[in-house]
C-alpha cells in the first residue's frame, strides 16, 4: 500500500495516532499508550480501480474487464480507496469494576489501503 | 485539505479545516473503541488498582497464544483478573468478593479461572498448613456451601488453585463469594494476606458475546 504524503490525491493510508494521554484515557487504558487510527483517502480513478498495492493480477483483471466492457464511463459506483490489510488492537484496561482485562480487538489498525 | 474553503476530494463536502478534522477523529477514534468494548462510555473507576497489585497480576496474565483471533461464531475471546474485596474477615478465615460486570447483552462465559493468595507463615511454622477454600453460592439470602479444595502449604508465597465449575458458573453470573479457612497451624494473625500488595485476585479467560451468536455458514 501507499502511505499518504504531501498533496497526494491518490488513494492512500493516512496515518494518525491517538495518544491516549492527549484524550484523558491513560488512567483507564492501561496499555498500549495510544492507537493508531489510520484511515484510508484519496481518489481511485478507474485505470487504477483493483489496484490493491499488494496483488497486481486482481488489477489486471479489472482493467481487462473495463478494456472488454468498454466500460470507461460507465462503472456505477467507480472504485473507492478502502482497507485492504488490517491487524488487531491488543488492550490491556479496567472496567467498571476496576477489574483488569485483556482483549484483542480484531481488524482495528489499518496496515494497507487500495482502490475496490 | 489543509486549504480552508476548498472541497474535501472525497465526499465533496465543505473541506474541514485541520483542527476540526482533529476532533472528529479523535472523537470517531473514542467511539470506535467503546464499541469494540461494548461500552457505552469510557468506565469511571470504583477502586483504584495499586501499581504494586497490577505488577503483581500482570506477571500472570498469558494472552492467548499471538495471532489467535477469536474465529467468527467463538465472540471475543479475553482475559480478566478481578481482585478481591475483603469483606468479614479474621485471622481464622478471609471472606473474598469478586466482581464481574457483566461486559455485553451476549452475556460472557467464564471458560477457565484460577484463584491467586499470598500465605505468609510464621517464622516458626515447623509443619504444612492446610488451607481450605469454600466456594460459597448465594441461597435465598445466605451462602451455602457449593464446593470446596484443601490445598497445602509448606511455605510463604503465592498459590494458585484452578477453580471448578461451580466458581466458574458463579463467576459468569457475575458474582464469586470464597472463604479461605486455614487449618492446623492457630497463630495470632491470619496467614492469608490481604493488604494492597498481596491483595488476592482471580484470573479468568472468558468468552464475551459467544453463547448466543448464530453460526454464520
Amino acid at each position: 500500500g501507499i502511505d499518504c504524503q504531501g498533496r497526494s490525491r491518490m488513494c492512500c493510508r493516512q496515518e494518525f495516532f491517538v495518544d491516549f494521554r492527549e484524550i484523558g484515557w491513560h488512567d483507564w487504558i492501561i496499555q498500549p499508550e495510544g492507537y493508531a487510527m489510520n484511515f484510508c483517502t484519496g481518489q481511485c480513478p478507474l485505470h487504477v480501480a483493483g489496484m490493491p498495492g499488494i496483488a497486481a493480477s486482481f488489477h489486471t483483471a479489472v482493467l481487462n474487464l473495463l478494456k472488454a466492457n468498454t466500460a470507461a464511463g460507465s462503472a456505477a459506483g467507480g472504485s473507492c480507496c478502502v482497507p485492504t490489510a488490517r491487524r488487531p488492537l491488543s488492550l490491556l484496561y479496567y472496567d467498571k469494576d476496576s477489574n483488569i482485562i485483556k482483549t484483542d480487538i480484531p481488524d482495528m489498525v489499518v496496515e494497507a489501503c487500495g482502490c475496490s | 485539505t489543509p486549504r480552508a474553503g476548498s472541497q474535501c476530494p472525497a465526499c465533496g463536502g465543505p473541506a474541514l479545516d485541520v483542527e476540526s478534522q482533529r476532533e472528529l477523529l479523535l472523537d470517531l477514534a473514542k467511539r470506535s473503541i467503546l464499541d469494540k468494548l461494548h461500552l457505552s462510555q469510557r468506565p469511571a473507576l470504583s477502586r483504584p488498582v495499586s501499581r504494586a497489585a497490577l505488577s503483581t497480576a500482570l506477571q500472570h496474565l498469558h494472552g492467548p497464544p499471538q495471532g489467535t483471533l477469536p474465529e467468527d461464531n467463538r465472540g471475543q475471546e479475553c482475559e480478566i483478573i478481578s481482585f478481591a474485596k475483603t469483606g468479614l474477615s479474621n485471622i481464622n478465615q478471609t471472606h473474598l468478593d469478586f466482581h464481574f460486570s457483566d461486559r455485553t447483552a451476549g452475556g460472557m462465559e467464564v471458560q477457565q479461572a484460577s484463584l491467586m493468595f499470598f500465605v505468609q507463615l510464621p517464622l516458626n511454622a515447623t509443619k504444612t498448613l492446610k488451607v481450605r477454600v469454600l466456594v460459597l453460592s448465594p441461597h435465598d439470602t445466605n451462602l451455602t456451601l457449593a464446593t470446596q479444595h484443601l490445598l497445602e502449604v509448606d511455605a510463604s508465597g503465592w498459590y494458585q488453585l484452578p477453580l471448578g465449575p461451580e466458581a466458574q458458573a458463579a463467576c459468569s453470573r457475575g458474582h464469586l463469594t470464597l472463604k479461605l479457612v486455614p487449618e492446623g497451624q492457630v497463630t495470632q494473625s491470619s496467614v492469608i494476606l490481604a493488604e494492597a500488595v498481596h491483595r488476592p485476585f482471580i484470573m479468568a479467560q472468558v468468552r464475551v458475546g459467544g453463547k448466543h451468536r448464530v453460526r454464520r455458514r
